[in-house]
């Protein structure tokens, strides 16, 4: 039965797709059958997974509005083991159309239930919002994981999502941990970055991740490539970083 | 008249509340009167600008949906000529009420307008969402400012907030234009990032703003102490750029 992960958090920018994508690819690297779920009508999962969205006929829209089965819209990746069920500009439509569905928040878990059993880890892509899409995610997932950029303003949102956790596990999804605290974007050169560090650890204590992702330019290189970082540069800050990232996660299980 | 200016896109991380913050405090120091919606749950711009939002009685929350006059919640920042409404958590239970309110687009416009006569601009912080939050902001507006990061995934969304952009044009606010498009945290070390200029260029021709933000540490740091850049370090590249931005915008007028 596969690990469900939604990596989530309202603040834009902070890496979730970053770390869903590397983090996929270095679990497959060690053998594990991950699926990287594009639920961000923006599709950059998807993008920097290097699928051509202009070509697909079928994405995750089709499987949360319509039906279809998540099986249908699933495609290889260039990472051996790696897989994604890719967003297009329709997905935009879904938190609209989602407002007057029934059973409007456990769309996504039905979906994956169905194919759980063919995956080791399946990853959510949330987009920036706590809509009805990141609902979906919650809903759906066995954890959260939450990348924090160390910057300000990370701070300042984690009440707003820490609510929302709270009442996803009162109403929808009992089940609902937290993995854990992933910090990203770190700059050793600034205080900054070391203060943020400090306040997060004190705020989420035992739950922060021990691998902190540096600023690391490869990372923001890689998608133009459609790769994930263990393939754009695997002797990279970021690839180093991420490979130990899934380490912890393995030994959390 | 003041002009409204909204600082929209679906981007995380792009810098809608960095820009809207200093290119309202630039404006200030060279005597315009200018005001900061906060329109954003996250509530960014407010505490950039360092109000304590948990002291607050009242924010936009209250004016969207209970119909409070806008004047209500206006509060001094400390740049003077620089006013802020604000944004607390309970702004997050907007996009879900304003679903079923008569007018819904509509009912931020009406607020401003309201006060629209004291101020020589209004600039509306979006989330990062196309939400009905960020609906509001662009049917109130007469001009979007659109903020993009020199990074591969930025020119991803561009389509979907052109084709949101268009939609309210169509049927919401004809009078909408683009006042121009920031490229910002500009990485002079890195080809990604003079590969994003051009595209942009390419993509907007006559519509990209000749000054280039840098990527600049003083910028993330002065929100932590809850002052625009011009105040907390103004000798920084940063607030040098946001003041030559300042300048073309009133230029364009
Ligand atoms: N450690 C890093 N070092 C340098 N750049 C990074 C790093 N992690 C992510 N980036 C870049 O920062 C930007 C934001 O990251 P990303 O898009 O993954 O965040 P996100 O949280 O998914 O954003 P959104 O809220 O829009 O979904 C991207 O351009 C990405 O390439
Ligand atoms: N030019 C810059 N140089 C360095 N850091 C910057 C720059 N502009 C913004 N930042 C920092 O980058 C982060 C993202 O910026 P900001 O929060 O303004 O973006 P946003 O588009 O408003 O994000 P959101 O989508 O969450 O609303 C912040 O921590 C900010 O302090
Ligand atoms: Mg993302
Ligand atoms: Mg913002």
């Amino acid at each position: 039965m596969g690990q469900i992960i939604a990596v989530a958090n309202q603040k834009g920018g902070v890496a979730k797709t970053t770390t869903a994508i590397n983090l996929g690819a270095c679990l497959a690297e060690l053998g594990n059958k991950v699926l990287i779920v594009d639920n961000d009508p923006q599709g950059n999962a998807s993008s920097g997974l290097g699928i051509q969205r202009d070509n697909l006929s079928q994405c995750l829209y089709n499987v949360i509005i319509e039906g279809e089965p998540l099986e249908e819209v699933i495609l290889q990746t260039e990472t051996p083991g790696l897989k994604v069920a890719p967003a297009t500009i329709q997905l935009a439509g879904a938190e609209i159309e989602l407002v007057s569905a029934i059973s409007r928040e456990h769309k996504l878990k039905r979906a994956i239930d169905s194919v759980r059993d063919n995956f080791d880890y399946i990853f959510i892509d949330c987009p920036p919002s706590l809509g009805l899409l990141t609902l979906n995610a919650l809903t759906a997932a066995d954890k959260a994981l939450i990348p924090i950029q160390c910057e300000y303003y990370a701070l300042e949102g984690l009440s707003l999502l820490m609510n929302t956790i709270n009442l996803v596990q009162k109403h929808l999804n009992p089940a609902l941990e937290i993995l854990g605290v992933l910090l990203t974007m770190f700059d050793a050169r600034t205080n900054l970055s070391i203060q943020v560090v400090d306040e997060v650890k004190a705020h989420f204590p035992g739950k922060v991740f021990r691998s902190i992702i540096p600023r690391n330019v490869r990372l923001s290189e890689a998608p133009s490539h459609g790769q994930a970082i263990i393939s754009y540069d695997s002797k990279s800050r970021g690839a180093e970083l991420y490979r130990e990232l899934a380490k912890e996660v393995l030994e959390l299980e």
